[in-house]
């Protein structure tokens, strides 16, 4: 069988609460070293916030919860899904993370470009 | 032949003068839709900001220049590297983009692990 996500994604993924700040988010990122973060609400999925989205608010000037500049509709993947499909999808929403699910939207990982760019580098 | 980084950059960058400040940086990513912006000063790189340094920014309450948070010590590609290397050295440093230069340290493009993960989807 081909690679699947569940081979290459990181588990568990670092989350944030839909309760966080902008600020909070950012200090987050710098100390986890991680660009994107699912947004949940007891363990589901409800949004996913990245360093672009704090670059948003720096630009515009927005302060305050997270929920401000998260985006709402998430692309996601599920462990099963072929790493082709999932770097298909990401490139056609021009996005460099996908959060993966269960059945019951609760985020079990997540798989980037970062991880399908090193099997490249490994000619997995 | 295999993959080369030229058949794969982003050719020309886009990238931000030295003399930037943060908002105009995090205005600039925005309006482009790009994470990882070279900094040049008269075409030549001194630099590398992204999106992550402006979330270092805002955890710290930095503002001002660019050259307050960008990364001084850049690693580079050059055009007829294999995209193995370079995804290879995105993983070491824990980075996903290389400014892509010429002998001369002139900017002449950028490749990402984006860049790299699109040929996973392809099947290249
Ligand atoms: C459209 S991308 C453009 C910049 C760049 N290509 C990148 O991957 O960050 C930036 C936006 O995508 C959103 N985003 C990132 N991952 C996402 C995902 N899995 N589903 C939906 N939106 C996502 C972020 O919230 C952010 O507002
Ligand atoms: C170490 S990475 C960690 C987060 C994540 N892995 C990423 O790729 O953004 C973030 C830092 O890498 C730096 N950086 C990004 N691309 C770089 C490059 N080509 N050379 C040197 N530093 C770079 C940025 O300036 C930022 O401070």
């Amino acid at each position: 069988r081909g690679v699947l996500v569940r081979d290459v994604m990181t588990s568990p993924a670092v989350t944030v609460s839909a309760d966080a700040n902008i600020k909070d988010v950012a200090k987050l990122i710098v100390t986890s070293g991680i660009n994107h973060l699912p947004v949940v609400r007891n363990g589901i999925l409800v949004g996913i916030v990245t360093s672009f989205d704090i670059a948003k608010a720096v630009a515009g000037g927005v302060e305050g919860s997270v929920e401000k500049v998260m985006t709402k509709n998430v692309v996601t993947a599920i462990p099963d899904e072929g790493i082709e499909s999932a770097a298909r999808k990401m490139e056609q929403h021009d996005i460099s993370a996908l959060p993966v699910i269960t059945s019951g939207r609760k985020v079990i990982g997540i798989v980037t470009t970062e991880d399908i760019s090193k099997l490249v580098g490994r000619r997995y």
